[in-house]
């Protein structure tokens, strides 16, 4: 598989909302 | 603040991120973040290694990146199902332990341990405040455990003692629980003869692993966010490349994860915010972040063949300062993909690392960075010696169902030093990976 890996999340909010089904992504989170 | 800001422009029809080099390298303090969600289960996100953590161990840029290809591997391996069985006992010296083993395979179902980013959390009553590495690849939480019946190798925090605490409970061996962990570790847990306490087992790619008992305790997250019993393993016979850290908190999707444990209390929902250098700080949320803001975007949750403990995207396409590159998307549905916070470089199917690299070499050459050699596993490298703040090109993500997101620019660029800065991708050994 590819994989997203923790550089390129940096300073991105990763949301899990698992029961939802989705994956989320804002920017400058911290 | 200025220093680790950075901006983007549209100068020239390319859209660019504009970096100070100084953001790059790690600053000798902590500047925490003031960005903090409003939830009370919300703990604080270090690098393992900056100077916002208080673990040792600082292995340099190329054992990082040492470190990460074998997680990449495990990764790899663990999707394709192949194991071979070791043993691992809890004390091979010790009669009383001599029956407390359980088989470990070599390659097992776990993903070799070297996540960069740490939590804070309280375990027991009273509890005992203990740095892990959170990891989204991997299920189960355990800590050290005394008294250490074989092994604990060296960590920063007082080793959690399980007989100090009133909260604490071991697992029985005919319980579902016990039974939970073949599919949470891939390993048959173990009993132990004496007490028929629940044995588990979790051994990662790098051969470093932990064995002990399988127990319920107190787990403190924030002073009003405390769940009980939750399971854990409490290890007994510890080795391997921890970096000091007290063990691992497991946020995959199996049912002993974290997640699914406080399933109830949090809803399957959490969100993190990983920093932009190891100088600064991040959050880990458990629970509905109302700071999420609207703009955020979604992209559905996929699951992997032989991977559901991974959390699984769709990647649509790839651009490099505002231009699509062209890369069919049968190249990325193939192989599939997953988030990891425990994998340091994103790695993509060589065909659309290729288009990538080729793209910001040229949109680099266009400004007149001269090129370093690479870094380990990273082949595109610039020597910025001499500059201030440099531009280089933006690189945007387009995942399934619409959403694209522009990577902040420390999300582009892996600096071992200014003489040798490099695009922070590498590829898989094949497009089928």
């Amino acid at each position: 598989v590819a994989i997203f890996g923790n550089v390129q999340q940096k300073r991105l909010q990763v949301i899990y909302d698992i029961g939802g089904g989705k994956i989320g992504f804002g920017q400058g989170g911290c | 603040k200025q220093t680790h800001e950075s901006t983007q422009s549209h100068r020239s029809q390319l859209r660019t991120y504009t970096v100070q080099l100084t953001s790059l390298l790690p600053a000798s303090s902590c500047s925490p973040s003031s960005i903090v969600p409003n939830n009370e289960a919300t703990l604080k996100v270090v690098h393992k290694h900056g100077p916002c953590s208080q673990l040792q161990a600082k292995p340099d840029h190329a054992q990082i990146l040492q470190q990460d290809q074998t997680r990449v591997n495990s990764i790899h391996s663990r999707l394709s199902g192949k194991s071979v069985a070791a043993t691992a006992a809890i004390d091979d010296d010790n009669p009383r332990y001599q029956e407390d083993s359980t088989t470990l395979p070599a390659k097992s179902g776990a993903v070799v341990s070297s996540g960069n980013y740490i939590v804070t959390v309280g375990l027991g009553t009273p509890k005992t405040d203990l740095s892990l590495i959170f990891d989204t690849g991997s299920d189960i939480t355990w800590t050290q455990c005394e008294p250490c019946a074989k092994s604990c190798y060296n960590q920063k925090e007082t080793i959690f003692d399980p007989s100090k605490s009133t909260s604490y409970a071991n697992v029985s061996c005919n319980s579902a629980d016990c039974s939970q962990l073949k599919s949470a570790t891939g390993i048959t847990p173990g009993c132990s003869s004496g007490t028929s306490t629940c044995i588990y087992g979790i051994q990662y790619g790098d051969q470093s692993f932990s064995v002990g008992y399988f127990g319920k305790e107190r787990l403190t997250l924030t002073s009003s966010a405390v769940i009980d019993n939750v399971l854990f393993g409490c290890g007994q016979n510890n080795q391997g490349l921890f970096g000091g850290s007290a063990g691992l908190l497991g946020l995959g999707r199996n049912k002993l994860s974290i997640v699914e444990q406080t399933a109830q209390k949090y809803n399957r929902y959490f969100s993190y915010c990983l920093p932009s250098t190891s100088s600064s700080t991040g959050y880990l949320t458990l629970g509905n972040d109302r700071r999420a803001s609207r703009s955020v975007k979604y992209t559905p949750l996929t699951t992997i063949p032989n991977g559901a403990s991974f959390y699984g995207l769709q990647v649509l396409g790839i651009s490099v300062g505002g231009k699509t590159l062209s890369i069919s998307a049968s190249i990325f549905q193939s192989a599939g993909t997953i988030i990891d916070s425990g994998t340091v470089i994103t790695r993509l199917p060589p065909t659309a690392y290729g288009a990538l690299s080729s793209e910001f070499q040229k949109q680099m050459s266009s400004f007149g960075y001269p090129k370093a050699s690479a870094l380990s596993i990273l082949d595109t490298c610039y020597d910025l010696s001499g500059y201030n703040s440099v531009r280089i090109p933006t690189i945007s993500f387009s995942f399934g169902g619409g959403a694209t997101v522009v990577l902040d620019s420390t999300g582009v660029l892996f600096a071992s030093k200014i003489s040798q800065v490099c695009l922070a991708f590498a590829a898989n050994g094949d497009d089928g990976d």
